[in-house]
């Protein structure tokens, strides 16, 4: 129905307007319907002010601010309507070491209630888990689990 | 409904039988380059119900089914169980007292597929109707595929809503 | 023809005249995210003759010209020179004997775009009949764009041949 | 004409004889025409085998492989025909440790002949370059270029 669009809307951008400048250190974001009279219907944009940068169309934003603005966006989904899990497959690649450190500090504060399964190969992201699981290959072409390490 | 563990047999690169419990908290997959980190996502999507082969990363669905390798011959079956806590009881009724529920599939080279509630079968509709409502399945901000993070922004304003009515 | 120098001035974020000069071997450009470093491909694509902004990651050509920041206002022009070594006489003529070659193109917000070889006006042909053959321009394996590199040997086999007839 | 696009396969093929087991560890790829009696119109396969494993479609290549692939096919072609300059922008961020030293050791030799200009965030492939440009945004929204540090 209509007002639960909107509803939904307004709630994302007000947990977007703490995960966004959370993990960009300042700036901010917002979903806008395309028409608002129309909202069974419309589409939905995404504005982003970067902190200190103009306001931008999202194809301007460089690989690592593309990533950041899309955890920001997931980040504040997920704290509208939870999901039992969430899995992430090396989100953290484009990231710098900066935004990592804060990627991280965002990651520790939802995985206090959330089921977090997260696949990276930086060491930085490694040491946010509380478990750590390995597999390898050690027979060719064979996936094997090694044991779990505890952090 | 948090995953408790996930066991797979013969599915992609995981051929020998291979268990993963998994807590609460942040659990980090690690491992060198193509050792399987991204098919044990593709086993999650794929016992939850997935029904296309290429949101898998093959042409076909027996692709999913370990192939061989330099020491090994290919088999004939891939299956996979996900065990779901249940503690809060959101799973509707006969399930809402069951404080853990195993959802196994099956594929055999042959095409035949089935699938199973606590080892009973059941159809791929009583698995959609045991995750209605629970947050389950392949909602579309709950999995993120490795490469994906860039291009999911760039998504034209149609696909956007997607996301707002999941919440909706 | 190597890259000697690249100079830019209103281009994206180098609102500053700046100057990059490369010398033999590998360069290694590092920097924050959102700092500018991609930047500097599209300004080599831009100068060397791009003409789809999409491929500059912009909708319209004029997204190219710096639009200004908190502490800075919008320009009016994007200009870039790019400086290339001759040294070995690959370029037609008149321009063989000349040990360096500088391109210059320029965009206005009015979207009038002027082209200049050392300094002197010509059109965008003139450029494209300079680096014929010399394979300077943009050759399908010469810039790999950021997040590329996963889906490149995706690409279909029609894609692929493009690879095989630049060498042919 | 026919005799080229065979004669360029066969050049490409010879030098991905090398570059793929040098990336890989072993292992071999090699181009194919889909139809051999049509030179001039027919699409070309990329065959892959992984050391150890069988020959699979390139769709189930895991991201670290693929990425790896991708180079090695460039590199190849690079070897044939050698392009003024070649600009890489963060292809090494899907590698893991092993496979990045690797990459390193194969751009060093190709960097011998070949002027080539790469972005990255990984400090291994940095230490391979000869030159380092720091660029940075003291001034937000404004790219400064920083002197250059000779390695
Ligand atoms: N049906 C199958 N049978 C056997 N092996 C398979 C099958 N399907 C995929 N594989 C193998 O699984 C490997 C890919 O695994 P996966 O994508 O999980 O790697 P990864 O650990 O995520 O690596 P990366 O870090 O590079 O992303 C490939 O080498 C592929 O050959
Ligand atoms: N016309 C323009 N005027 C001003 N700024 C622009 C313009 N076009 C792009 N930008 C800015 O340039 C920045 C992107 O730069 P770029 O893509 O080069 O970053 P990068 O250094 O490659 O970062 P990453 O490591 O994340 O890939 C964006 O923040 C964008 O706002
Ligand atoms: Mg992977
Ligand atoms: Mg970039």
């Amino acid at each position: 129905s209509k007002e639960r669009v909107h509803e939904a809307i307004k709630a994302i951008n007000e947990k977007l307007s703490l995960t966004f400048p959370t993990l960009f250190g300042g700036g901010q974001a917002e979903l806008e319907l395309t028409d608002p009279d129309d909202p069974l219907g419309a589409g939905i944009e995404l504005y982003v002010q970067l902190p200190g940068k103009k306001l931008t169309n999202l194809n301007l934003l460089s690989g690592g601010e593309k990533a950041l603005a899309t955890l920001a966006l997931l980040f504040a989904v997920y704290m509208v309507k939870p999901s039992p899990f969430c899995l992430l497959d090396e989100v953290d690649a484009p990231l710098d070491e900066a935004n990592t450190e804060r990627f991280n500090s965002m990651l520790k504060e939802i995985g206090r209630e959330a089921q977090i399964i997260l696949i990276t190969h930086n060491q930085k992201v490694m040491e946010a888990a509380d478990v750590l699981y390995g597999v390898t290959m050690e027979e060719k072409g064979i996936s094997k689990l090694l044991s779990v390490r505890l952090n | 409904m948090k995953i408790n563990r996930v066991e797979m047999f013969g599915f992609k690169s995981f051929v020998n039988k291979t268990s993963v419990s998994f807590s609460e908290g942040i659990a980090a997959i690690v491992g060198p380059n193509g050792c399987g980190k991204s098919n044990i996502v593709d086993a999650i999507r794929w016992v939850l119900g997935e029904q296309s082969p290429r949101q898998l990363r093959g042409n076909v669905m027996e692709d999913v089914i370990f192939a061989g390798s330099e020491s090994r011959a290919p088999l004939g079956v891939a299956e996979v169980t996900i065990t779901l806590a249940n503690g809060n009881g959101t799973a509707p009724p006969p399930f809402e007292n069951m404080s853990e529920i195993a959802v196994t599939r099956r594929l055999y080279r042959s095409g035949e597929s089935e699938y199973l509630i606590n080892k009973a079968p059941c159809r791929l509709k009583d698995i959609v109707y045991l995750f209605m409502d629970t947050g389950v399945g392949t909602r579309a901000y709950s999995i993120i595929d490795q490469g994906q993070i860039g291009g999911f922004i760039e998504a034209k304003p149609g696909e956007r809503r997607i996301l707002v009515e999941e919440v909706a």
